[in-house]
This record gives C-alpha cells, sequence and structure tokens, in this order.
C-alpha cells in the first residue's frame, strides 16, 4: 500500500 | 500602476486551462521583472509555479510591486469573452481592489473590458531548493498526456522508472498491468519529437495519475515537456512558454507504507 506525501513535508514556508 | 499587454488572448487561455483544474484562486505577484504565482492545490499535494517575463510582454508597466489575489473561475468566464486574435491589457491601479482586462479586436473596432473583483488570499509561499536531479527527460508534451491517460484507466498510481536506455511508465489495477517504454530517439525530424535522457543515476518513483493528468493541460504551452526526479523528492514537469517564461508543477510522490 503507497501512501501520499504532502508537497509542504518537501517545501517549507519561506 | 500595473499594465501588462499580450499580443494575443491565446496564450493567457492556454496559462488559465493549464492552472484552473488544481488551484481555484492564486495571487498574482507582480513586479518590474514579470508576474509570478505559486500556489498548492487544495490538497496540498502539488504546487503550481508560475513565471511570465516581462520582457516576453508587448508592453509591460509596474511601478510598484502588487499581489493580485483572483478568483480562477471568474478570470476563466471573463477571459471566455476574449477571441484568440484579441489583444489583452490587464490593468491594476495600485492599492486597488479590482483588475481589469481589456480585450481589443485586431481591428482596434472592437473594444471591451471587464472589472474583476480581487480577493485577499493567505499567500504562504514555500521555499523550492536548489536540486541537481537524477534523471532529467525531455519528450514531447503530447506523448507524456497520452501515457498519463492510457495508464490512469489501470491505476490510480503510475510508477516512474528511468534508466541510461530510456524512461518506462508502468500502471497495474484490477483490470491487469500497462507499461509504456520510451527510449531516447537517435535522430528525429522535428526537435519536438525528440526524447531525451540525462541521468545520473537510475530512478523509480510513483506518482498519483490524478494530479500527473491535471499538469497535462498544459500541453498546448509548449510542444516538449520537462521531467525531473531524484529519488525522494518532488517530481518536477516543466512546461516553456516560448519568449515569456514557465510553468512548473511540483508532485510529491507516493511511499511505500
Amino acid at each position: 500500500k503507497m501512501s501520499q506525501r504532502n508537497i509542504t513535508s518537501f517545501f517549507k514556508p519561506k | 500602476m500595473f499594465e501588462a499587454r499580450l499580443i494575443s488572448a491565446t496564450i493567457l487561455k492556454k496559462i488559465l486551462d493549464a492552472i484552473k483544474d488544481l488551484l481555484n484562486e492564486g495571487t498574482f505577484d507582480c513586479s518590474d521583472s514579470g508576474i509570478q504565482l505559486q500556489a498548492m492545490d487544495n490538497s496540498h499535494v502539488s504546487l503550481v509555479s508560475l513565471t511570465l517575463r516581462s520582457d516576453g510582454f508587448d508592453k509591460f508597466r509596474c511601478d510598484r510591486n502588487i499581489s493580485m489575489g483572483m478568483n480562477l473561475g471568474s478570470m476563466a468566464k471573463i477571459l471566455k469573452c476574449a477571441n484568440n486574435d484579441d489583444t489583452v491589457t490587464i490593468k491594476a491601479q495600485d492599492n486597488a481592489d479590482t483588475v481589469t482586462f481589456m480585450f481589443e479586436s485586431p481591428n482596434h473596432e472592437k473594444v471591451s473590458d471587464y472589472e474583476m473583483k480581487l480577493m485577499n488570499l493567505d499567500q504562504e509561499h514555500l521555499g523550492i531548493p536548489e536540486t541537481d536531479y537524477s534523471c532529467v527527460v525531455r519528450m514531447p508534451s503530447m506523448e507524456f498526456a497520452r501515457i498519463c491517460r492510457d495508464l490512469a484507466q489501470f491505476s490510480e498510481s503510475m510508477l516512474i522508472c528511468c534508466t541510461k536506455e530510456g524512461v518506462k511508465f508502468s500502471a497495474s489495477g484490477d483490470v491487469g498491468s500497462a507499461n509504456v517504454k520510451l527510449a531516447q530517439t537517435s535522430s528525429v525530424d522535428k526537435e519536438e519529437e525528440a526524447v531525451s535522457i540525462e541521468m545520473q543515476e537510475p530512478v523509480t518513483l510513483t506518482f498519483a495519475c490524478r494530479y500527473l493528468n491535471a499538469f497535462t493541460k498544459a500541453s498546448p504551452l509548449s510542444g516538449q515537456v520537462q521531467l525531473s526526479m531524484s529519488a525522494d523528492v518532488p517530481l518536477v514537469v516543466e512546461y516553456r512558454i516560448q519568449d515569456l517564461g514557465h510553468i512548473r508543477y511540483y508532485l510529491a510522490p507516493k511511499i511505500e507504507d
């Protein structure tokens, strides 16, 4: 089973 | 005062088509270098980054930096009112709460303007780190769109596997499995038809078909698409907009639980 990561777990707010 | 003019409304229609399925609204940040938009989709899985350089416009004036929050559904309604060969001018006063879209027919005999209310959006800009990607694939944008559409029938996820031999797209589900392999082209008549691969290390990643299919709405903007991949980081799907800028989509990979 694959789970979807969020983009915010890679790119942080400036 | 902000004013930006494009000779053809087509390009703006295509840009909007490329983002409106993913985003309900977006903030257009305008400065003297051009227009930028960065926004996540509602579920925060992907990020859209649009750059339009000021030198790509027929006319561009931006006295003070302004951020214009727009409802993209409303913008789409307005752009529907433009003919493809109309000139489009986007205008706003400093600190204004509205933006005006003006359309002019090629013979200047019909001029229409549409004023739209701006929105105050909570905008959170994400920092995108500079990355040396393990694999960069360039391929015809229509081919990529076709593969995404075809494979989405088999599964909600798609595996992209890139080696120096080529790039393989795979999906498997209840119906069965599908594999599409593309080799690097040796010679092509047109540059747009080429498939090229720059590989430092082989990469295999899994992505949601739904988002990839949404990104392919940008295909009319460019003959080629570029896919940049490294293990465990978001995929970048880039469409260049000739003489004007680019649109990049970042998609977080799926991982094994």
